[in-house]
């Protein structure tokens, strides 16, 4: 998984 | 940023829109349960603490910053205005916190990926954003002639979370180092949630009745 990719959404 | 996105981001401002001004415009809040509403500003504050560290995107910012404003907001005018907490269902709105925000934080302490203040509590507000309507819908059962913008309001809330599914799917296409499992399934079980509310609410707008869930 990448722990970082969803901080772009809200 | 897709389509799916953006209208769900839309889809979800609205929503926030059409609950602040139906309390702010009839001084009432009757049918809205105040704990879903601070368990969405708690989900807001946990989840956007990186907002001054790990910039996006103007949007992103703005938005964030909407969104913690308007919570606040919601949950101030049903806490503390003289007029309008005279009409919060209290007595009604009984869910407890606890079993909501306790398995939250044991998840996020058994499966953040990394173990920072920051990230534990990211990973706690997506288990919480996924659970927090339940107050909400459980006073809906409760409450007789629900009025038309608190119906809309869960209705639009529940569309956000549809078109967040369909960009996830988008993305997953589109994007080759897109994958979050734990995104993903906060979200599925989020909008599964809502199907038995969205039955109800197509329902009763097919025979343009007042909209009521079955107790």
């Amino acid at each position: 998984g990448s722990e970082t990719a969803s901080k772009d959404e809200l | 940023m897709n389509v799916f996105r953006l209208a769900g981001d839309m889809m979800h401002l609205l929503s926030i829109v059409v609950l602040l001004l139906k309390i702010t415009g009839i001084k009432s809040c009757r049918g809205i349960s105040l704990k879903t509403q601070e368990l969405y500003l708690l989900v807001f504050i946990t989840r956007y603490l990186d907002i001054f560290t790990n910039f996006v995107s103007l949007y992103n910012t703005v938005m964030k910053l909407v969104f913690l404003g308007t919570s606040s907001a919601i949950v101030y005018y049903m806490r503390y205005d003289r007029i309008i907490k005279l009409t919060y269902d209290k007595e009604q709105d009984t869910f407890k916190y606890l079993l909501l925000v306790a398995p939250s934080a044991v998840l996020a302490l058994a499966t953040s990926h990394v173990y920072t203040v920051l990230e534990v509590l990211w990973t706690f507000s997506i288990y919480l954003e996924a659970v927090a309507i339940m107050p909400q819908l459980v006073l809906l059962q409760r409450t007789q002639n629900i009025d038309n913008l608190t119906g809309n309001y869960v209705f639009l809330l529940g569309s956000y979370r549809g078109l967040y599914i369909l960009n996830w799917i988008y993305r997953f296409f589109t994007e080759k180092h897109y994958r979050q499992w734990l995104v993903w399934t906060c979200g599925v079980v989020q909008t599964i949630i809502y199907c038995d509310f969205f039955y109800y609410y197509f329902l009763s707008w097919q025979n343009n009745e007042k909209l009521a869930l079955p107790a």
